[in-house]
């Protein structure tokens, strides 16, 4: 394709990032380095600040059972209910993904079971992209920026939650070092949803092609947009294979927390994802 | 299909993101 066209497919799919991602990374920058005008976030680091934050944002990705209401409850709930929240985000993430996704151009011609499986097996490895920039080495905005919450306090939940998030900062750390912008993001997403190698794919050959295209418009967007970083397309899709295992750990990770923790339940749209991934 | 009910209705909800 003409290097015009390439252009127009990384100008339309940072459009369409732009309305179906809330939260840019150039605005989460924009907070964790508090250049914006909006109010600093509310820092999560122990108990009592995570009650607090849980009232700021009025509980709703947070709701607290009434019978637990006791501060003894609340410390040993603490857990699920931040992974109830996790989850209930999570689920609203997939529904953002699969908007993006019927936007990237011929998507929607896909045959409708190869788009579920597209789906399916991209959606954890864009989430995890997506979360790399609100995270530091420090902590993670969640609630839309509204909130920072402390990798020490991730890291003092009990078992197995505390191994949940650890795996995500160790990436996130290093691919917020190829210093990715938000077009350079959505094209980069675009290219992990078209994989032509997932398992049970019905016709490869239209996902390639489609892929083969955003490559090429990739390739382009990082050689205008980062002329001096050497090889930064390659070290990119490098990560495509980091992301894999970290997805096989997490999925692995929640279908043991399933067995064994007796008062957590699954979204169901995580359920749907998540069974006979890898 | 039974199997990905909520991501089939995802996928072809036409208009914004459907409430979960």
């Amino acid at each position: 394709p003409e290097s015009a066209d390439l252009r127009a497919l990384a100008r339309h799919l940072y459009e369409s990032y732009l309305k179906y991602f809330p939260l840019t990374k150039a605005k989460a920058r924009a907070i964790l380095s508090g250049k914006t005008s909006d109010n600093a976030p509310f820092v999560i680091h122990d108990m009592k600040s995570l009650v607090e934050g849980e009232q700021m944002i009025n509980c709703r990705y947070m709701p607290l059972h009434e019978h637990r209401r006791s501060d003894l409850g609340i410390m040993h709930e603490v857990e699920l209910r931040f992974f109830h929240s996790y989850q209930s985000r999570s689920a609203e993430a997939i529904s953002e993904v699969t908007e993006f996704a019927k936007s990237i151009p011929g998507f929607i011609n896909l045959d409708l079971n190869d788009q579920v499986t597209l789906l399916k097996y991209g959606v954890i490895e864009v989430m995890i992209i997506m979360i790399s920039p609100l995270m530091n080495k420090d902590g993670t905005l969640i609630s839309y920026g509204q909130i920072f919450m402390t990798r020490e306090f991730l890291k003092s939940l009990r078992k197995p939650f505390c191994e949940m998030m650890e795996p995500k900062f160790e990436f996130s750390i290093k691919f917020n070092m190829l210093e990715l912008d938000d077009c350079d993001m959505a094209l980069f997403l675009a290219v992990i949803i078209l994989s032509g190698d997932r398992p049970g794919l019905l016709d490869v050959k239209p996902i390639e092609d489609l892929q083969e295209t955003v490559l090429h418009s990739l390739e382009l967007q990082l050689k205008i947009n980062h002329p001096d970083s050497l090889q930064l397309f390659a070290k990119v899709l490098q990560k495509m294979t980091d992301l894999r295992q970290l997805v096989t750990d997490h999925v692995q990770l929640i279908q043991m927390m399933k067995e064994t923790e007796a008062d957590w339940s699954l979204h169901p749209l995580l359920q749907e994802i998540m069974r006979d991934l890898y | 299909k039974e199997k990905h009910k909520i991501l089939h209705r995802l996928l072809q909800n036409s208009s914004s993101p459907v409430d979960l």
